[in-house]
């Protein structure tokens, strides 16, 4: 079955952060991105995963200089936001690859996930949709990981 | 500024499924897809966010036919996987706007989410690319979801 896997880019200027025991009720999505929103900043990749108990970890993607600025936000916001806990890095990077028949493809991510495993790379998130998989990875690792799912995929 | 998006669409045939607690090490995300992959289940989204301590959980979502077996073949495959828990819900649907000029616009994903909040509607989990804002809604809410997506970006 031909994996329709066109490329596969990376991007350094990335800072990851999470805001950790958010309340899992309407709305609190919402005052987090309206606050983004209202001061200009842009965000890339957004993954809010199953949780625990009754709250909810949202993380997002800005570039690095805009890190300091949302957690400044996020800072001033707090009593609005109540997150438990903000954790945030800059020492990520974003490697995708896109295609056009990765649609529902778990292969594809098998196999962009078995060179990231066989170069020794830890995943430390992972979005897709269907025409791309995004995973973050450290910041030192960006490189091996384009090198290693490139080989991997055979692109040209 | 333009907010480009073209439609919201919805997908009641879902099944989401989590690994909770799965080792942060590399080869475990492999291991799932790979087990997914060869026996045929195709997977829409994958979400993989900040996990806790040095666990992380995998969530992906599948066609409401496919819970059972990937049940079954997590079941027959945990001693590889080892996840702490695996926890799972049909009653969910995929709920996404899709747009061009979406492209890091922390102001779409806000007002999408604020349609939800507004019509009382929990997230119950984010997935993003540049052309695409999905969330996870319960299955009872989907409906609800479309339209008030629908009237707050005013698509025709
Ligand atoms: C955690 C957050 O996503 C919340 N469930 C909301 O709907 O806004
Ligand atoms: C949790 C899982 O994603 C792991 N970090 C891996 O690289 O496979």
């Amino acid at each position: 079955e031909k994996m329709l896997v066109r490329g596969v880019t990376r991007d350094n200027d990335v800072a990851r952060i999470a805001l950790c025991g958010v309340e899992d009720t309407p709305g609190k999505a919402f005052s987090v991105f309206r606050m983004l929103a209202k001061h200009g900043i842009s965000v890339d990749l957004i993954i809010q995963s199953i949780g625990n108990g009754n709250k909810k970890d949202i993380s997002f993607t800005t570039t690095e200089e805009d890190l300091q600025p949302v957690l400044d936000l996020l800072e001033e916001n707090k009593d609005i936001i109540k997150a438990d806990e903000v954790k945030w890095t800059k020492e990520v990077s974003k490697v995708s690859i896109v295609g056009a028949g990765m649609v529902n493809n778990s292969g594809v991510a098998a196999t962009m996930f078995e060179a990231l495993y066989d170069a020794h790379i830890n995943i430390s998130m992972i979005a897709t949709s269907e025409i791309k998989i995004s995973v973050l990875v450290d910041r030192k690792d960006a490189e091996a990981a384009v090198v290693a799912i490139h080989d991997k995929f055979m692109l040209k």
